[in-house]
């Protein structure tokens, strides 16, 4: 289709445009209140790295109220109808933000884990990030989004037996469907697991 | 937009023939992971009426074989690049199921709390179900689909503290902007609160 190339041309765009900047950039994809916003804000407590953030999602700020509070440059991205942000919404959030005064770029997609995988948006990376609490199937029901992306975190594994999942069975799903993927199985809100996901990150 | 359309009028005919059978019938939707299957398996288990179910999934059958344990009535849809059913989809799957041997059918939709909002199904009620571990603030990101809903439940509400998710938030964001709807706070594996909600879907 269309959309789609045009999409892969916007987003080679936005590549260039970082890279002139010498800005590592990410693509945060995932399930709805899967840790997106929790584990961008725990990067940027604990990094001396200058940090940029561009937040997706439907309606409201909610996301950019709590990523201000730690650094002023964020941009807000309302999708209206669109269940994933695309390259074309990325390049303009881009011309709002100052890329000289950054080091890292971090774009919180829209949580859903099936059309963000059609559009990339010209990251240097992209992680898809999921959380105990969604069951342990989650892999296995979304193959696609899992195998575009470059690293998957698994978080809340401190809820893993309150929701009844075997994290093995997670681990499994992820070296069958997506065996070249990283792999970080982190608690967000104790930071545990995270510094392996930053190492990563800032690799 | 002509699809919007079309899946209305499809929609009013899946309607017709549900109504011709005296199926009462039930599009539950919300986000990946957020308890549907689960709350569907504790209906059938707990209810004596005669149930039916179309299990909705990007791909895999995982929760056709939850459900395939506990009614024979139960037909499989992998909507592959689609993130939500619509329905042309379920007048196909309806065709699959004898509507003469069922009192009651479940549509379980993809979890995304964007695209279903738009794809009504036929059905006699739509619920939404969120988690609290989503967070506190999942309906004022997505406003459509809960304004779409007869009713909201909010599940795992026994995880409520351990994910930092002041419960009174989500009621007041869903008095606000749903105020018709009928909302059910549950804990699908212990049970609790499930009672309420299943009077409400036969009454
Ligand atoms: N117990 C526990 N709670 C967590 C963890 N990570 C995040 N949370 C909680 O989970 C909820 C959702 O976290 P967010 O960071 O808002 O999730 P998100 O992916 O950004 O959500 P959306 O942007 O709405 O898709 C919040 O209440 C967090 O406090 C974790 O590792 N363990
Ligand atoms: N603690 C707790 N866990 C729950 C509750 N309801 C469901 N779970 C668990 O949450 C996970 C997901 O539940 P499912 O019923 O598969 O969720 P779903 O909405 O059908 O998921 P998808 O079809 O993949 O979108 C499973 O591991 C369940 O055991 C609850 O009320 N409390
Ligand atoms: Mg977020
Ligand atoms: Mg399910
Ligand atoms: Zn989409
Ligand atoms: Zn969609």
């Amino acid at each position: 289709r269309d959309l789609i190339k045009e999409n892969i041309k916007l987003a080679r765009e936005n590549s260039r445009i970082l890279k002139e900047f010498g800005v590592k950039s990410f693509d945060f994809m995932g399930a709805i209140g899967s840790g997106k916003t929790t584990i961008i804000e725990r990067f940027i407590e604990s990094s001396n790295k200058r940090v940029g953030v561009i937040t997706g999602d439907v309606a409201g700020n909610e996301d950019f109220k709590r990523i201000r509070r730690l650094t002023p440059h964020v941009v807000n991205i309302n999708t209206g109808k669109e269940c994933h942000l695309d390259a074309h919404m990325v390049m303009h959030a881009l011309e709002k933000i100052d890329l000289e005064k950054i080091d890292y770029l971090f774009i919180e997609n829209v949580g859903n884990l099936v059309c963000p995988a059609d559009f990339p948006l010209g990251t240097d990376k992209r992680v898809c990030i999921v959380s105990v609490t969604e069951g342990d199937d989650m892999v296995r029901k979304h193959p696609l989004i899992f195998q575009q992306a470059d690293a998957v975190v698994v978080n809340k594994i401190d809820l893993s037996k309150l929701v009844g999942v075997d994290i093995e069975k997670i681990k499994e799903d992820v070296h069958r469907i997506c065996p070249n993927t990283a792999l970080f199985l982190t608690d967000a809100r104790s930071g545990k697991g995270l510094d392996d996901f930053f190492k990563w990150l800032e690799g």
